[in-house]
């Protein structure tokens, strides 16, 4: 699977979560903003208003918000694997956040991608979010578990 | 995987894989 189906089909699963701005390309995924209002939905209490207060609505094409916002993300994503789902992310190449900002870097976008999925397959209610995605069209389903499975294989408890 | 017996499809695979997420015992989010 290259980055490309990477990115599409999990902007496709991106497209399930009620938002303020639904994003219909992927580069409308590097600024961090839909990304940090799915965290908010999949587990509130951690991404709270307190952190999502700190994320920038407004960023028109300023590369340095997009990369400050980016950074929130990857680090509250860190921060729940190790606190709230006891688990550290060992041998997986973390995303370059500049690259995502400076120039739409989709190897690097999937990576985030596959993080922030990695989150609503582990959290609370992830039922939920696991039925959305077993209703969904069979290619996405299939990127969707290659994605899973790979995350899977890089986390230690 | 033998042809005929459950999971053995393509939707098989995709069913057993997601079902076995929803059982696997994960943090408290």
């Amino acid at each position: 699977m290259t980055n490309h189906e990477l990115c599409e089909s999990l902007l496709t699963w991106v497209q399930t979560f009620n938002l303020d701005n639904s994003p219909e390309t992927v580069a409308e995924l590097t600024d961090g903003v839909a990304l940090s209002q799915i965290l908010c939905q999949i587990a509130p209490t951690f991404f709270n208003t307190g952190w999502y207060s700190r994320i920038r609505r407004e960023v028109g094409d300023s590369w340095r918000i997009r990369v400050s916002n980016l950074k929130k993300v990857l680090e509250g994503i860190l921060d729940f694997y190790n606190d709230v789902l006891g688990q550290q992310i060992r041998d997986f190449k973390l995303p370059d956040v500049s690259k995502i900002a400076e120039r739409h870097d989709l190897e690097e976008l999937g990576r985030l991608l596959q993080l922030v999925l990695g989150c609503a397959v582990n959290c609370e209610h992830k039922e939920e979010y696991i039925n959305v995605i077993m209703g969904m069209e069979e290619s996405v389903q299939h990127a969707v578990m290659n994605a899973i499975q790979e995350l899977m294989s890089k986390e230690m408890p | 995987m033998e042809p005929g017996k459950p999971g053995a499809t393509n939707e098989g695979v995709l069913a057993n894989f997601f079902n076995s997420l929803l059982s696997k015992k994960t943090g408290t989010g």
